[in-house]
């Protein structure tokens, strides 16, 4: 039998025709096609399904139109701080991590959470000395600090409103 | 925040769900997406779950897991069961989306928002990329 399936996301959200850039939509449509692919090849091969979700998710981390990774939005203190998860329904094997600043894919993190440690989640500093130690892909705060997430910040801020999801606000 | 959920051709189904939270959180909040049952499940007698959306809501009703209960113990579809949840997330106050693929391959999404970055495929058919919530 070689059916498979695969559905991704990029966050939910006030996306509304017209109230996207034109470039901004295009960009969004381009990442999900190509995360999709990435996973999709995955089990077109014959792979497992926890192969296909984490290739779709670090497609989509690496993509700047999305609140993940190299898109992530800022804290209130201007930092990058990324959370992540992934579960293998064969035996329900899952591993976690919160609060991470310098891992280029916080889903592979969490997999090697999952695969190389006896917990299922770790949080800040811990996850972090974690990836280093079992050589995740470091990346350092330039890397994720997008500048229209900066002025996203910048307009909560001014606005004097507080923490808000930027995809409901944004999307 | 992005995930992805598979079923594949061995039967067995993966979720994984990625975010950097919300523009402005402090005091080191954390929302539903790293939360195993809340914002991400997989279980092969049942599904795989990825969630975006008001993660505090999706905490409390621990949406990915109470999905695949409706399926275990109500019997219901994946489609069902997903609108059922996220009916109950909206009536508590919170807004966002899931995508399920159910333990036998079939996908479903559900959104209580107007819109909702999303992407399907499988091995027969035309892949689907859809943003707004009518496509």
């Amino acid at each position: 039998m070689d059916d498979w399936t695969l559905l991704i996301h990029g966050g939910a959200g006030i996306l509304e025709r017209g109230k996207i850039a034109p470039e901004a939509e295009a960009a969004a449509r381009d990442g999900l096609a190509q995360a999709l692919e990435a996973g999709s090849a995955v089990l077109r091969g014959c792979g497992t399904a926890l192969d296909a979700v984490e290739a779709a998710v670090r497609a989509l981390e690496d993509h700047p139109a999305f609140n993940a990774g190299r898109g992530s939005v800022f804290t209130y203190e201007g930092r990058n701080e990324m959370d992540a998860a992934i579960m293998d329904g064969r035996d329900r094997s899952a591993g976690a991590v919160a609060g991470v600043v310098a891992t280029r894919n916080p889903i592979s993190l969490a997999r090697a959470v999952m695969e190389h440690s006896p917990h299922v989640m770790l949080a800040g500093r811990g996850a972090d000395g974690f990836s280093r130690d079992h050589g995740l892909e470091q990346a350092d705060a330039d890397w994720f600090a997008l500048p229209e997430r900066r002025a996203q910040l910048d307009a909560m801020k001014a606005s004097g409103g507080s923490a808000f999801d930027v995809d409901m606000k944004y999307g | 925040t992005v995930g992805a959920v598979a079923r594949d051709a061995h039967g067995h189904v993966a979720a994984a769900t990625s975010t950097g939270g919300i523009t402005g959180k402090r005091w080191g909040r954390v929302g539903d997406s790293p939360i195993v049952g809340a914002g991400t499940w997989a279980d092969d007698r049942a599904c795989a779950v990825s969630c975006t959306g008001s993660g505090e809501f999706f905490l409390r009703v621990g949406v990915a897991h109470e999905i695949a209960a409706h399926l275990r113990f109500a019997g219901e579809s994946v489609q069902t069961a997903a609108d059922a949840v996220m009916a109950e997330v909206k009536a508590m106050g919170g807004t966002g989306g899931v995508i399920v693929v159910g333990a036998d391959g079939t996908p479903a999404w559900s959104l209580t928002t107007p819109g909702m970055y999303r992407a399907r495929a499988r091995a027969t058919g035309v892949p689907v990329v859809a943003i707004f919530g009518d496509e």
